[in-house]
């Protein structure tokens, strides 16, 4: 692996003018990794308020970032995903992706809505809002 | 489970024809569009509609059902941990009456109403599994009535003259269930059970259901003696069916409620209370503002 990470150093990272502690920062915090998102959305955005009557927000969240290349603990990721992730680097395959990042847990939703023929139903749908995200 | 090998079964028996939608490999066998979030949330990604149109409920349903929604989920929509019951859906139908007696006031006899309801509950799938069901009537708090008094409801079911000449005509049911309401002016709402009389209606895949309910109320003499009674004002009862659903998409709260280490409670049909939710709700609500406060 020291040659790929090499390769990753030649990038011309950091500008010259921007001081030192700014660019080891970037070490100690990785840029873009794989973390969950905020996204709320209003259903009367998707003009659905007329048959989901609550609740009004949903904020399923999703799952963004590059995932590491030694993932281990801190994604609860099976040692799979660094095969996987070893196949990519390599090149074994030019079809085998790296690992994407992906939620990994969820939480129910709870919606009342309107059916078709006026009556009302309260339903709980289970993997409705992201929580956790993980790479594999 | 039924569920999952249901969906295994339209997998594998689906006849995929060119220019079928791609959401109607999902239809259940019989082909009535049944299943909650998912076959809407195809239909848009197939032609960018928000639905089917849809008749609109009842003012009062609606409000009652909002209210149930507060007590059972947070807002953001999930729903609330501490609420133990088992049922995963709750579906509110409003009748189609077929001819509603005024109601008759005397002196002697109270308050008698009786209406012929019919409910249409097509929209309970084969994934629903009856739990609890209750008639719910709302009270007008105008009403000019003693704080308490005692109602017996009388309920008969008219089940549809069979089609198939095997099974012989049944006389209609006729079961009667007593119970006192206590009005006060917060109540809005009392729930009548009506399980037993249901249950083996909704499990028979029978969707569309006759009752004719006679409710009488007499005031409760030891209260007000010298109180008129006066004409309750009932709106026709809707009925309530708490339900669990079985299917994939939907939450299975024993499944969280045994990986909290609590037993899970087998319910058994007659022993879900019922009580008002006016009276539960607000207590849910307080208490969760007191723990705010703390």
């Amino acid at each position: 692996g020291q040659e790929t990470v090499s390769s990753g150093l030649k990038k011309p990272l950091v500008p010259a003018s921007l001081n030192l502690s700014e660019y080891f920062k970037q070490f100690l915090f990785p840029q873009n990794e794989c973390e969950l998102h905020d996204f709320r959305l209003s259903f009367s955005q998707l003009k659905w308020d007329n048959w989901i009557v609550a609740p009004h927000r949903y904020s399923p969240r999703y799952c963004k970032g590059d995932c590491p290349r030694a993932v281990g603990h801190r994604y609860g990721s099976p040692v799979h995903t660094m095969v996987q992730n070893i196949i990519y680097e390599k090149q074994l395959d030019s079809s085998v992706p790296r690992p994407s990042c992906v939620p990994a847990k969820y939480s129910p939703l709870s919606v009342l809505t309107i059916e078709p023929d006026g009556s009302i139903a309260y339903k709980e749908y289970e993997d409705m809002i992201a929580t956790r995200c993980t790479c594999r | 489970s039924l569920a999952s090998r249901g969906e295994a079964q339209i997998a594998a028996s689906a006849e995929w024809e060119p220019g079928a939608e791609p959401w109607s490999l999902l239809q259940p066998l019989d082909g009535r569009d049944r299943s909650g979030l998912l076959s809407p949330l195809f239909k848009v990604l197939c032609d960018g509609q928000g639905g089917v149109p849809r008749l609109q409920p009842d003012s009062r349903a609606l409000r009652y059902m909002k209210r149930l929604y507060k007590a059972y989920a947070t807002k953001e929509g999930i729903p609330k941990s501490n609420r133990s019951h088992l049922y995963n859906t709750v579906r509110l139908f409003t009748p189609h009456v077929q001819h509603d007696k005024q109601a008759s006031v005397d002196q002697v006899t109270g308050t008698v109403r009786s209406v012929d309801l019919l409910f249409n509950l097509d929209r309970v799938t084969a994934v629903e599994h009856l739990l609890k069901s209750v008639l719910l009537y709302t009270f007008n708090t105008s009403v000019s009535f003693p704080s308490a008094a005692n109602c017996v409801c009388h309920l008969v079911l008219k089940e549809p003259a069979s089609s198939s000449s095997k099974t012989p005509p049944r006389a209609p049911h006729s079961v009667t269930f007593k119970s006192q309401f206590e009005l006060k002016k917060k109540y809005k709402w009392v729930e009548v059970d009506v399980t037993a009389l249901l249950q083996p209606l909704v499990a028979s895949d029978k969707r569309s259901v006759h009752v004719s309910v006679t409710l009488t109320c007499v005031k409760d003499q030891r209260q007000h003696p010298s109180a008129q009674v006066s004409a309750l004002n009932l709106a026709r009862p809707s009925l309530l069916l708490y339900l669990n659903d079985t299917s994939a998409q939907a939450r299975h709260r024993w499944y969280s409620l045994r990986y909290k280490g609590s037993p899970s409670q087998a319910p058994d049909q007659g022993g879900l209370p019922a009580c008002p939710i006016g009276e539960e709700a607000a207590k849910g609500v307080r208490s969760s503002r007191h723990r705010h406060r703390r």
